[in-house]
């Protein structure tokens, strides 16, 4: 009864609600965690300390050289055709304005194609991105490349519209890349409601006036670590089953939802093993990782140190979608391996939560995904998800006990049930 | 010991399916 036990220990014992009030008690005290930052480095610390006070094994931290970029001051005002103040929130990686700012007239696109359209009126203006919400993967490619594109047909800065769901005036940062050969702009999120407003008026023909200052820098590369704890196998203890989330976050809100849920289901999970005194046969790894934000740096780095093991890595998994109401896993791997994690996911019958999807979601584990290894996603309720994501609003209220308690659940039982199997899960 | 199998037959598939049914 193992997976009836980790359930009802999770769910309706003693262990309820912890990862959460884990959580509430990190973010509360360390507040968002940029990558380079002092809070990102504390919080490492404390979950160092957290880990081996917990009683897990082989807790240890991992060097990783991490990018350092700090926002500043940032403003942006429309002069024409009013004074309007927008909220704006400075893209990762960003260089800013000049001291005085960039006074430019926007030129209004839905699209890339229609930007490309219109390349003849670019030169010297803001480009104002008001691309519709389409998808996370799809939509965010213009947060992504939105500065590059518009610096090609000689922009001066670009103003992106929030990649959200949904909006109260929130805007939503997020990374965003350069392309060598390409001149280096400004680059920003506005809110879904001014970028729609100005969208109105430049169909009007209104000519648009904006004003922006970014004091945004980019400092060399830092040190960080990626945060690691055990518990050993009993059998094969070079085998592992890697559960992981990250630790950072950006530099607004807590955190709490991407990736705090996710880092601290991971370590309940561990803790719920742990506490019913399990000890599969082949080790359960936990990964905090760092500097996911900026590209999965610290996921990168650890897979380039231990991808000579990777022949011993049976599952990586990875919760980094939120942490709300599970409806299954998403899992990668071969047709034979998705026949023994369907059988894994029916022991979370009594949680009525046993679906196996497809398309593994994780930044930090499609390194050995592509390398060959089975990976598994956690997959829940993401309605509200990108409402929250990379905005002021991501913080412990938006998180739920009860609904950690049960995906902290299914990531215990999946993690423990795969790591105890006589062997591991096949490839071809 | 292989360390993880590149295939598995019915036979083992229906053994793997017992042990984890064994966790429930």
């Amino acid at each position: 009864d193992i997976a009836k036990a980790i359930i009802d220990l999770a769910v309706y014992g003693k262990s309820q609600n912890r990862s959460y009030d884990r959580l509430g008690l990190l973010v509360d005290t360390v507040g968002p965690r940029l990558s380079g930052s002092k809070n990102l480095e504390n919080a490492i610390q404390i979950m160092y300390q957290n880990l081996q006070q917990n009683g897990l094994e082989n807790v240890h931290l991992e060097p990783v050289k991490i990018p350092h970029w700090e926002r500043g001051e940032e403003s942006a005002m429309m002069l024409v055709p009013r004074v309007h103040k927008m909220a704006i929130l400075g893209l990762g990686s960003s260089i800013g304005t000049p001291p005085e700012g960039i006074m430019a007239e926007a030129l209004v696109v839905t699209s890339f194609d229609e930007l490309r359209r219109k390349a003849p009126e670019a030169r010297g203006k803001i480009v104002v991105y008001n691309q519709p919400y389409i998808s996370y993967p799809v939509t965010v490619q213009y947060r992504v490349r939105g500065a590059v594109e518009a610096a090609k047909v000689g922009a001066v800065a670009s103003l992106i519209r929030s990649v959200a769901s949904f909006s109260i005036y929130s805007p939503h940062t997020g990374f965003q890349e350069y392309q060598d050969g390409v001149p280096k702009i400004p680059t920003a999120c506005i809110t879904v409601e001014d970028a729609e407003m100005i969208a109105r008026m430049a169909s009007r023909g209104n000519r648009i006036v904006i004003h922006l200052k970014m004091d945004a820098k980019n400092y060399p590369d830092t040190s960080s670590f990626n945060t690691v704890a055990e518990i050993t196998g009993s059998k094969y203890p070079e085998q592992v089953v890697l559960v992981s989330g990250h630790l950072d976050s950006w530099d607004v809100g807590q955190g709490a939802m991407d990736d705090g849920g996710g880092a601290f289901i991971s370590w309940e999970a561990l803790s719920l093993i742990k506490d019913l005194g399990l000890r599969p046969k082949r080790t359960v790894r936990l990964v905090l990782w760092t500097a996911e934000e900026q590209g999965g740096i610290g996921a990168s780095q650890y897979f380039q140190l231990h991808k000579v093991n990777s022949s011993n890595y049976s599952l990586v998994m990875e919760s980094d979608s939120g942490t709300f109401l599970p409806t299954g896993i998403q899992f990668s791997g071969s047709e034979k391996a998705r026949a023994i994690m369907k059988e894994v996911m029916s022991l979370l019958k009594p949680l009525n939560i046993t679906q196996v999807f497809s398309g593994t979601e994780g930044t930090d584990i499609n390194f050995w995904i592509q390398a060959g290894v089975p990976g598994a996603s956690l997959c829940d309720d993401l309605s509200t998800y990108f409402a929250f994501h990379h905005s002021h609003g991501d913080t412990m209220t938006v998180m739920d006990p009860k609904k950690m308690n049960i995906a902290a659940a299914v990531w215990a039982v999946v993690s423990y049930v795969v790591a105890d199997m006589e062997e591991m899960l096949p490839r071809t | 010991k292989a360390i993880f199998k590149d295939d598995i037959s019915q036979e083992t598939f229906q053994k793997i399916k017992e042990e984890i049914a064994s966790y429930g």
